[in-house]
């Protein structure tokens, strides 16, 4: 399955 | 991380700091829409869920904790403590044509068609608009006291450092872009280009933040 997006910003 | 993504989480807790400062020392919550705060906390919420399984790094969990827990704080002080300062009559933004069309964006356009997803795309909409009931009330008031519309600079020069930030990522991290983040980012920040413009034009040069009738 893909991976979720790491979201890095606030 | 870049200068101009600290200067903007900087700035956005320095608005925090000016609203708690406004609130705690006029003893109320004049001029505050109750019902921006509230689509704070949910923005907050619905897109820090991730801070249960995915670790970034100690600025990024502070801060995501921080904003969870100020702006729960914020409400409850609007709700409770300063309760009789908290006039619902005038903050009649009707948040419902906010909160449908941002679902629907939300389930529209999202990195992955997965719960987590879908609220941080739902969350990323609202932050660009949560801003419009406290403007239309400044709007239907005519005017502010001058801590507020500091409060209101802060979060306005939050999200337009915001902007600098993607660019020089782009450049840097070699192309890297955020569709989502950085359309709503640049609806976010042209809401606040006319109270910008009296901020600047008024505040700023120590006159009363009034609105022509």
């Amino acid at each position: 399955p893909e991976e979720e997006k790491t979201h890095d910003e606030l | 991380m870049n200068l101009f993504r600290l200067l903007g989480d900087l700035s956005h807790l320095a608005s925090i700091f000016i609203l708690l400062h406004k609130i705690q020392t006029t003893r109320s919550c004049r001029g505050i829409s109750f019902k921006t705060q509230a689509l704070y906390v949910t923005v907050f919420v619905a897109r820090y869920l991730d801070l249960f399984y995915r670790y970034v790094s100690l600025y990024n969990s502070v801060m995501k904790l921080f904003f969870i827990a100020s702006s729960v704080y914020i409400l409850y002080l609007m709700k409770y403590k300063y309760r009789p300062t908290n006039d619902p009559s005038i903050d009649t933004f009707r948040i419902e044509y906010l909160l449908g069309p941002c679902v629907l964006l939300s389930l529209i356009f999202n990195y992955k068609f997965s719960v987590t997803e879908v609220l941080w795309s739902f969350s990323i909409f609202l932050e660009s608009v949560a801003i419009l009931p406290q403007l239309f009330m400044l709007q239907r008031t005519g005017e502010a006291e001058t801590i507020t519309t500091h409060y209101l600079a802060a979060l306005g020069v939050y999200r337009a450092l915001y902007i600098p930030n993607w660019i020089y990522r782009y450049i840097t991290e070699d192309g890297v872009v955020d569709p989502i983040a950085v359309t709503a980012g640049l609806v976010q920040t042209g809401l606040y280009i006319d109270f910008f413009y009296v901020y600047f034009t008024k505040v700023l040069q120590g006159q009363k933040f009034e609105l022509p009738a």
